[in-house]
């Protein structure tokens, strides 16, 4: 469904020059669940911003369903995109001035499915939200923030999910929960490529990749024990 | 060095009403290092934003070196609170238009000592971001940007450092080397009271506290093994 070909991305000139990626390949199917480990500082980041269309990449191409995607201009991007690949990004981009079910309801209204905040409540309540769907950001613990922005990836139902350390600020309970909530997602169909720093969380997704100063340097498919 | 009495905080009224610290008391010595433990929601940055003056209790008391602190206006606060305690927030709260170099200098300009950019650039070399000196928050991942943040806290040398988890954006290994700087200027006598979510993170510390909806519900000293 997803294919990065020889990826690399490069940052600044002269002494500022950084080789964030360096000619990454990866084939993601239907239905895959990847974990992307590696230092910070390694090209994690970089890696989802570009496969989801944040950043533009130095050479190389990403490819969608058949449709290359890293070419485009803007506005087909976001068709190419809606309703099928949705972000949940390591600094959240919450809109502060609006309540934890307005920020969830935003990709629902934005792909014509209407307010549906019915299907709001009962994904804030999946992610442990139940009672916090009138806060603002600013009213949510650094976890609590994190839960929503992965309930608004969720809610219009994706068929690619990027996670950048979804459970990054959260303790180990509810980081399980939330897993649990991908695996469902995945058992469904759902394709998820998943950035994260814990090897816990890792090993249960069914690849494991890892990154190191842009490049991938090994790829790991879970054996069933 | 640090007295926490009974402190109480509650936030919003009615169906909104959250209390998210309940009669919490805590006493701090020179010389600790303590981890803070709990889940998501639990309480535990609202208890160091107290700590810290960044958010004011509803009822107890905070006392520093004899002092109360709870209870100041924005001026004094800041006086008692100047070259005493650093501040490792969860959301960073770097400058965006400041390089790493100057975010770091800044606590030094407020604290009269000059812009000592020798020792900046040691600090920064200290947590692994020797080359990244120039590069503005927005040039940096997410862990890159959390250690700006350790090396601020840490470059007018406090005595007590709050650190509302300081490694969660970062690798195992980073992590730990992280830890290792924390440990040495634990040993040089600063106090240090660390939120974090990892256990192995916890048990390294010389006590961990855990708390739950707003209430302490334990406190563990290490003992030698
Ligand atoms: N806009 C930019 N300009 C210059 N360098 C950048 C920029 N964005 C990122 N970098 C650099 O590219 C490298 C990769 O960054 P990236 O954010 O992908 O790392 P990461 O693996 O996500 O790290 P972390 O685990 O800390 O989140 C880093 O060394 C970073 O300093
Ligand atoms: N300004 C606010 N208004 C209303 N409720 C708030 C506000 N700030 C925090 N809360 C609530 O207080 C509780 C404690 O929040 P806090 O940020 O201290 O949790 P935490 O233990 O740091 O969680 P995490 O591990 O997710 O960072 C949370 O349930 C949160 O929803
Ligand atoms: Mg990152
Ligand atoms: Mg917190």
């Amino acid at each position: 469904m997803l294919e990065i070909n020889n990826v690399t991305k490069i940052y600044g000139e002269g002494s500022a020059r950084v080789v964030a990626l360096d000619r990454v390949s990866l084939k993601v199917e239907d239905g895959d669940f990847i974990a992307i480990m590696g230092p910070s500082g390694s090209g994690k980041s970089t890696f989802l911003n570009i496969i989801g269309g944040l950043d533009r990449l130095t050479s190389g191409e990403v490819i969608l369903d058949g449709h290359r995607i890293d070419n485009l201009g803007e506005n087909d991007l976001v068709d190419i995109r809606r309703g099928k690949i949705a972000y949940v990004f390591q600094q959240y981009h919450l809109l502060p001035s609006l309540t934890a079910m307005e920020n969830v309801l935003l990709p629902l209204i934005f792909c014509g499915d209407g307010g549906d905040e019915q299907k709001v409540e009962t994904i804030l309540s999946r992610v442990g939200l139940g009672k916090r769907a009138e806060h603002k950001p600013s009213q949510l613990s650094g976890g609590e923030q994190q839960r929503v922005a992965i309930a608004r990836a969720l809610v219009s139902g994706p068929s690619l999910i990027l996670a950048d350390e979804p459970t990054g600020n959260m303790d180990q309970k509810t980081g399980n929960e939330i897993l649990e909530l991908f695996k469902e997602l995945n058992q469904e169909g759902r394709s998820i490529l998943m950035v994260t720093h814990s090897a816990d969380i890792a090993r249960q997704a069914k690849q494991i990749i890892t990154l190191q100063d842009g490049r991938i340097i090994s790829k790991a498919v879970q054996q069933s024990v």
